[in-house]
């Protein structure tokens, strides 16, 4: 391994990272995770910590760019350069900038997440069965809104899962307009449009007006590249047109024919020779994942190594099963020292036989003239009647919108029944029941009458599940359970679990944390939280901020 | 029948990648991440530079160090890679 000249290093170990924008080919909740994980890659060894900011300057700016990109070192189209990165410093230096001209994936082709459908979120399964015939990539077939689908298992005609793909007629991102779909035609300099361009732009991104008139409402978001779309070329986020005439031949699929360096392209139209638009077709890509643990290795203070199984070689090279190469972790080590104190529990379902304290518990009270913002983690967080409740140790906060925090209140004057330390709550916003989990067990308040406690396994739970951590209300009297990597839909009007559940929270939540200790639904977002910390996700499963539970909620 | 295709390179509107000979790309590559900078700068010729240049990216890759732009050199330039530079000035 080495390190730059002088050991290039942040002087701090909490190291913060912002990402700046989106690549069209991956949708922002994978992309997100994959940064995630390529920190945590250099996290797990040292004492390094990271957190994203969504805002101001942060140590590490993550960009994706194209050519001339705004540094000095403008990249190269399509293959080649992947992406750079700078050492340790103030300004540019520690910044991670990514070739968009790249085809952005998992490194093994597309990924390609559905929304809305019934599938929760699940990734494309290619090929799928639709009504006899084999898809390998998604389709309009089957509707009539010319809105791109695929199926997420192997059959749809058994299975019936299904989601929707990429499309700017469902969202674009980046822009002004809250990710609202795009309006064709639209008016741009007085010219129309009935699809997305890169007019107006010197970066070649594609995008679109999300009202019918850019000139006059200044609207506008980024489109997402369809699975289909071609790279690089003059028609970058179009698809291939088959059969397409060049140099007077009909070509059925791509082709490597009058270039000389191998590589596949197609006509975006059906005549390359009247119309000359082109692009490179769409291959496996290139892991996102582990360009960025590379980078990120950079943006840390290792430069390139002569080992050829490490990360920090330079060349570019899939692994599936990823793990840092010993030169990697000695390379950081000697930088950072290693990961001191204790490992982080491991994640998934609690399998000891130690049973959380509930009603046995003594309650170990906060100071009741001490202020919530004395309070580092909370036991339980929940909205009830519009107003976000505060749980710690036998004690309760109520925070408005408007209002500082009120409390404490003793649990055991609001409900009486409930022991000093709870897990979750919740309330049906149906029949404004309220929902209490300590332990491995339950309360059910209606007013002042309560029912419990009773054993969360009269639910449908394991005996393996010793909490509910968290708990998060859907429409139709539907209610998700959180433990460890798990959740659970249950119905409360039966009060049984749905089928089909657990599931694991990582796919169909991407980007946050696998330990988190609370979740649930504020304002239509779902915090997941972890410490002092919060993990916003909208209703799109986009995690879309992270930040102080005592700063951001509680205002302090 | 069975007459070969008769490939016709022909320049396509928008491609980021210039045209360039085998030399031409080895030369740039040499430069942009530092392999033939630091060799000039101790006073070689340019020519005995680069063949010293291709042998230190050669072993670098794990090559075998001819000091030839060889067509596994030439592979290897070609191959996907970070852009940071393996020699620093």
């Amino acid at each position: 391994y080495q390190s730059f000249d002088g050991d290039l290093k942040w002087d701090h170990n909490d190291v913060t990272y912002r990402i700046l924008n989106y690549s069209p080919d991956m949708a922002p909740s994978l992309t997100d995770d994959a940064f995630a994980r390529a920190f945590k890659v250099w996290s797990d060894v040292t004492p390094l910590t990271f957190t994203r900011l969504f805002d101001g300057t942060a140590d590490i700016m993550i960009s994706f760019g194209k050519a001339n990109h705004g540094d000095p070192y403008p990249f190269d189209g399509k293959d080649g350069l992947l992406a750079h990165a700078y050492p340790p410093g103030e300004g540019i230096q520690g910044d991670a900038h990514f070739d968009d001209d790249e085809i952005w994936t998992l490194g093994q082709g597309t990924v390609v997440k559905t929304l809305y459908g019934n599938a929760e979120g699940a990734l494309c399964h290619f090929p799928f069965t639709f009504l006899g015939k084999s898809y390998s990539s998604c389709t309009t077939d089957g509707r009539s809104d010319n809105l791109p689908w695929c199926s997420t298992t192997a059959d749809f005609g058994t299975d019936k899962k299904f989601g929707f793909c990429p499309s700017e007629l469902l969202y674009t991102f980046g822009g002004n307009s809250d990710d609202k779909p795009c309006v064709f035609p639209f008016v741009f300099l007085g010219e129309t449009y009935d699809s997305c361009t890169t007019e107006g732009r010197s970066d070649g991104y594609r995008w679109c007006s999300t009202t019918d008139n850019f000139d006059n409402d200044m609207k506008f978001g980024f489109c997402p590249s369809r699975e289909t779309a071609v790279v690089g070329g003059n028609s970058e986020g179009e698809s291939c047109r088959f059969p397409f005439q060049f140099q007077g031949n009909s070509y059925d699929s791509c082709t490597s024919e009058g270039r000389n360096d191998g590589r596949l392209w197609c006509a975006t139209t059906d005549n390359f020779d009247t119309d000359t638009k082109w692009g490179f077709c769409p291959d496996q890509g290139y892991s996102l994942f582990l360009v960025a643990a590379h980078e990120f290795g950079h943006a840390l203070g290792l430069d390139h190594s002569k080992v050829r199984d490490a990360l920090m070689f330079p060349m570019y090279r899939f692994i599936e099963n990823f793990s840092l190469n010993e030169d990697d972790v000695e390379g950081i080590q000697y930088l950072y020292g290693p990961k001191t104190g204790p490992h982080p529990s491991p994640p998934g379902p609690i399998t000891t036989t130690t049973t959380r304290p509930t009603t046995t518990t003594t309650p170990t009270p906060v100071d009741p003239d001490n202020d919530v913002c004395q309070v580092t983690t909370f036991d339980a967080i929940t909205e009830i009647g519009n107003v976000l409740h505060f749980f710690k140790d036998g004690y309760y906060w109520k925070k408005t919108n408007s209002d500082k925090a009120k409390g404490p209140f003793a649990i055991s004057e609001g409900w009486p029944a409930l022991p000093a330390k709870i897990d979750s709550a919740f309330e049906d916003p149906e029949t404004k029941k309220m929902y209490f989990f300590a332990g491995t067990q339950f309360w059910v308040y209606t007013g002042k009458k309560v029912l419990g406690p009773r054993s969360i396994e009269k639910l449908g739970l394991p005996s393996s599940v010793q909490t509910v951590e968290g708990s998060v209300q859907r429409k139709g009297s539907k209610v998700l359970l959180f433990n460890g990597e798990n959740y659970w839909r249950l119905d409360v009007t039966t009060l049984k679990m749905d089928r089909g559940y657990p599931r694991t929270t990582d796919t169909v939540f991407g980007g946050v944390p696998s330990d988190v200790h609370d979740v649930f639904l504020y304002k239509g977002h779902i915090y997941f939280c972890r410490d002092r910390f919060y993990w916003r996700m909208n209703s799109r499963r986009q995690v879309n901020r992270v930040g102080y539970i005592k700063y951001d909620l509680l205002k302090c | 029948f069975s007459l070969p295709i008769k490939s016709v390179f022909v320049t396509f509107p928008g491609d980021v990648i210039k045209n360039m000979t085998d030399v031409e790309m080895a030369d740039k590559y040499l430069k942009r991440f530092g392999y033939l900078e630091t060799l000039q700068r101790s006073g070689f010729q340019s020519l005995v530079s680069t063949s010293k240049a291709l042998k230190t990216l050669q072993k670098r890759m794990g090559l075998e160090e001819t000091g030839l732009l060889d067509k596994t050199t030439l592979d290897t330039m070609k191959r996907p890679r970070c852009g940071v530079p393996d020699i620093r000035s």
